[in-house]
């Protein structure tokens, strides 16, 4: 059985979250 | 050419003086006004208003306007600071400034404590974890049984709520992340240090005289 990830590291992968993405033309 | 430009910039209501914006923030002048930039191309993109409103955030964040993400709203509704359904320029860059690489850790820490504590209650709950974690799954398509959602959100706050009151505060949060330092890389974006070259157009469009920065 794999080891649980802590769910806000699981959230923080979200797309909505990654800003970088403003940035990119 | 001062005329021509102060004219065409009281287009953008809640428009602030780039010294101003660079004196309360870690971006030069110059980097202030390469913000000005893309702040002008991601405004005028649905409503051509000056103000950023969701739907154009959405589609300069996924490049799709009718993307509904739970993130993304809570990102906006933190960028519009007056709660006006739309971000100005001066928002968008002192917002922006907390993501900067030399922002202090602490505003960062705040900052994604807001954006965390969905109901604004000063607390995140687990009912809030929760919801953001089937927000991320239906996001990845990622699909995890409702068993094992209940024994992430166990080891999320056995890991996080130093009190054991049920529910993640301030202080909780600061304690956790600095724990976990990878939680916080998502609070820098390193295309902050790069803005004037990605926007170099800022040159011929700029207000300051002999930008010094």
């Amino acid at each position: 059985r794999p080891a649980l990830m802590n769910a806000f590291e699981l959230i923080s992968t979200s797309q909505g979250l990654n800003l970088g993405t403003l940035f990119e033309k | 050419m001062g005329c021509f430009h102060s004219k065409s910039r009281r287009q953008f209501p809640g428009y602030e003086d780039p010294v101003l914006l660079a004196s309360q923030t870690s971006f030069s002048v110059s980097e202030v006004e390469a913000l000005f930039e893309l702040f002008k191309s991601i405004s005028r993109s649905v409503v051509d208003d000056g103000l950023i409103n969701k739907e154009e955030f959405q589609l300069a964040l996924f490049k799709n306007s009718k993307k509904e993400n739970l993130f993304a709203n809570r990102i906006f509704d933190l960028f519009d600071v007056k709660q006006k359904g739309v971000i100005d320029f001066g928002d968008f860059v002192r917002s922006l400034n907390v993501f900067h690489p030399n922002a202090p850790l602490e505003d960062k820490i705040n900052f994604s404590f807001k954006l965390y504590d969905l109901d604004g209650n000063g607390f995140i709950e687990r009912k809030e974890v929760k919801q953001m974690l089937i927000a991320l799954l239906s996001e990845s398509d990622m699909k995890l049984s409702d068993e094992t959602v209940e024994l992430i959100l166990d080891k999320t706050f056995v890991d996080s709520d130093v009190n054991h009151d049920g529910r993640i505060d301030k202080s909780d949060w600061q304690n956790f992340v600095s724990r976990n330092p990878s939680l916080m890389k998502i609070m820098t974006l390193q295309y902050l240090k790069d803005i004037t070259t990605t926007f170099p157009s800022f040159v011929f469009n700029s207000e300051v005289d002999d930008i010094a920065t």
